[in-house]
């Protein structure tokens, strides 16, 4: 039992590559979730296709993105109220995957940073939930908490696309959430997040959302530095939380509901204060 | 009040497009975290005020009571749970539903209790250790090794729900010889 955790829901365990793999109970559905980064495309920023990526525009190098090499760990904490999942990839990105006894979603409390740069190299780095859903190019993603927007990858409704950028040119911005769904076995996958992101849908069945970047040339769209933010001079080091969360929609009412409710917890948080409090004796309190 | 002078302000200067995606300069994101912080500080009063009002807790403890903001909560962090034994942490409901949610206070013990101040239950505590990476982020001064994690339930909309949380004292057992 400690190799990983569960609930009547899911069982979420670490696979030989490192990566995690959620595997859904009473549904044929799984999921695999991974680290990968890709490399920002330098350019002298004399013409378009000159331009570098930077803090207005996502433009990769190379046409996919690369993997960690696996040099970490994990460790498993389990409880009455939460399960926990310690998982170091390397020595800048980490992440505890928690299942808590009374909620239903999976949450991933991602930590990336500081990203090195000695070998002069910009990177943006991405987390990707790869699932074995049949999606037929399409995924959703909110448009600042209104309706969710239907999205096909290489396709625009208005015109014949031809994608010049075949990465960039499919990402979307997600303010609060990213879906995929299959038809056919009636299965949704969300993803909620805490903060606007950059997110897409690559494959079928998978998607990404891009954590942090750090990189060391201007994109020449005016913010005239590189997005080489630091503090206490180290390279910034990002951390916030995914909520995964899916199944059949059988009752979409419910389940629409239930989601609603979920995206507005993790944007509007309750807040948790202190106060201090003459005490000797906890039982004394009234 | 005047203090929420300071809140007025940043909402003007933070509606800025380069406030919202983030590509601001380098100077200006710290300026921005710099009228962030001060706003926060300033509304420490008008926040004790508040709850200390709808809660009552003003009234019964007289001019002491004070909130602390922890502002350092998503790096694990909070100098005022961290470095008490006993204290109070009071949670906001900014929805107007009510909602039922996980706490996690950063602490540097490892066995705590919960009580609820509105019913006296006690909620089912769990500790759990905060993970190294997060202990080693650049900058955080913290000496938290451990978070205490419950349920709150319920938190009516607008409203607030108070927790007495204090360290388990350990029992010294004297072995009786045989």
């Amino acid at each position: 039992s400690a190799s990983f955790i569960s609930n009547q829901l899911y069982n979420i365990s670490v696979n030989t590559d490192g990566d995690l793999t959620v595997h859904w109970n009473k549904q044929n559905m799984n999921v695999v979730q991974s680290f990968h980064y890709y490399i920002g495309a330098e350019g002298n920023n004399k013409n378009f296709i000159n331009r570098s990526s930077g803090a207005y525009i996502f433009r990769p190098k190379e046409l996919s993105a690369r993997n960690f090499a696996y040099s970490g760990s994990y460790k498993i904490y389990k409880g009455p109220v939460v399960q926990e999942l310690h998982h170091t990839i390397n020595d800048w990105v980490s992440q505890v995957v928690r299942i808590y006894s009374e909620e239903q979603h999976i949450e991933f409390d991602w930590l990336v940073g500081p990203i090195p740069i000695k070998d002069k190299i910009g990177k943006e780095i991405v987390t990707r939930y790869s699932s074995n859903l049949q999606t037929d190019k399409t995924f959703y993603t909110d448009s600042n908490g209104r309706e969710m927007l239907k999205r096909v990858r290489n396709y625009r409704p208005t015109w014949n696309l031809e994608l010049m950028e075949p990465i960039s040119g499919n990402y979307y911005p997600v303010t609060s959430k990213i879906t995929l769904k299959d038809e056919k076995k009636q299965l949704k996958l969300n993803v909620l997040v805490d903060r606007a992101q950059g997110g897409s849908s690559l494959e079928d069945g998978d998607f990404e959302l891009m954590l942090h970047r750090r990189l060391l040339k201007d994109d020449a769209f005016g913010v005239n530095e590189a997005l080489n933010e630091t503090a206490f001079g180290e390279g910034l080091v990002v951390r916030g939380t995914h909520y995964l969360f899916g199944g059949k929609v059988k009752n979409m009412d419910t389940f629409v509901l239930k989601e609603k409710e979920l995206a507005l917890k993790l944007a509007l948080h309750p807040w948790i204060l202190g106060a201090s409090v003459n005490l000797t004796n906890i039982e004394n309190i009234s | 009040d005047e203090s929420l002078e300071y809140f007025r302000e940043a909402m003007g200067v933070m509606q800025h497009h380069d406030a919202v995606s983030g590509t601001e300069k380098q100077f200006v994101a710290n300026d921005y975290s710099r009228i962030l912080y001060e706003s926060m500080d300033h509304a420490g009063e008008i926040i004790s005020k508040a709850i200390g009002k709808w809660s009552g807790m003003e009234s019964s403890t007289a001019a002491s009571f004070k909130i602390f903001t922890c502002l350092q909560l998503n790096i694990s962090s909070c100098a005022f749970s961290e470095k008490s034994d006993t204290f109070m942490a009071v949670v906001y409901n900014p929805l107007s539903r009510p909602v039922s949610t996980y706490i996690r206070v950063p602490v540097q013990g490892n066995s705590y209790v919960v009580r609820s101040l509105i019913d006296g239950v006690y909620p089912t505590v769990q500790i759990v250790p905060i993970p190294e990476g997060v202990q080693k982020i650049p900058g955080r001064k913290s000496n938290a090794t451990n978070e205490v994690v419950f349920r709150a339930l319920d938190i009516p909309p607008f409203g607030i729900l108070a927790y007495a949380i204090a360290k388990k004292i350990q029992e010294n057992v004297v072995e009786q010889p045989q």
